[in-house]
């Protein structure tokens, strides 16, 4: 979790 | 999942149709930025690189596709299609564009998650998308008269950035671990650069009449 968390947002 | 995330995604995929629709109606793109829609392919498809071996969701998978063809059609249309093109505001859409993917791309080789090729390429298509609507509002300035759809595909653009800010709040206060804080940062200056569009889009709206951007 935390820096990679927004790669599952479009 | 939640509804303002979903809300934000139909949005955006709304403004790119209201666009594409336009052209292909009116076979006309006046008015429009070749440079801006080239941006955002730029966006699309340094984000998406992952579509063939990081599978999320179908949601997602559908949505990057679907991006990605739309605003290749665009692209298409402005430079191929034989009555469209000959359309294109050539003269007045003159940003160069290599000031904004420059910066983007030597900012994202300094302020990354993660130093590896595909984690910076996502961090600049994150840069990238925040700045890349700019040749497209200047050429709005340059030709004052805004034309409805033009109009209505910058006001939906804006929405998708106001849902997806909600939808970072709301993940922020139910998710125990959700930070994002380069996608968040990138997110306002994205929405914030809408703010000007907005208000005399509003004012329009609100008096009825046809959008027109002052000098």
């Amino acid at each position: 979790t935390g820096k990679g968390e927004a790669h599952d947002e479009l | 999942m939640n509804i303002f995330r979903v809300s934000a995604d139909i949005l955006h995929l709304l403004s790119i149709l209201v666009l594409l629709l336009k052209i292909h109606a009116t076979k006309s793109c006046a008015g429009i930025s070749l440079k801006t829609q080239e941006l955002y392919l730029a966006v699309f498809v340094t984000r998406y690189l992952d579509l063939f071996w990081n599978f999320h969701s179908l949601y997602n998978s559908v949505f990057k596709v679907v991006y990605i063809a739309t605003s290749s059609m665009i692209i298409w249309y402005m430079k191929r299609h034989r009555g469209v093109k000959q359309t294109y505001d050539k003269d007045h859409d003159t940003f160069r564009y290599l000031f904004l993917i420059v910066p983007c791309a030597v900012l994202a080789l300094i302020v990354n998650g993660r130093f590896s090729l595909f984690e910076i390429l996502w961090t600049f298509s994150i840069y990238l998308e925040a700045v890349a609507i700019l040749p497209q509002l200047v050429l709005l300035q340059r030709t004052k008269n805004v034309d409805n759809l033009t109009g209505n595909y910058v006001f939906l653009l804006g929405l998708y950035r106001a849902f997806y800010i909600l939808n970072w709040i709301y993940r922020y206060a139910t998710e125990p671990h959700y930070s994002a804080w380069i996608v968040w940062l990138s997110g306002l200056v994205q929405t914030g650069l809408y703010l000007d569009f907005f208000y005399y889009y509003l004012q329009a709206w609100k008096q009825s009449k046809k959008l027109q951007l002052p000098s």
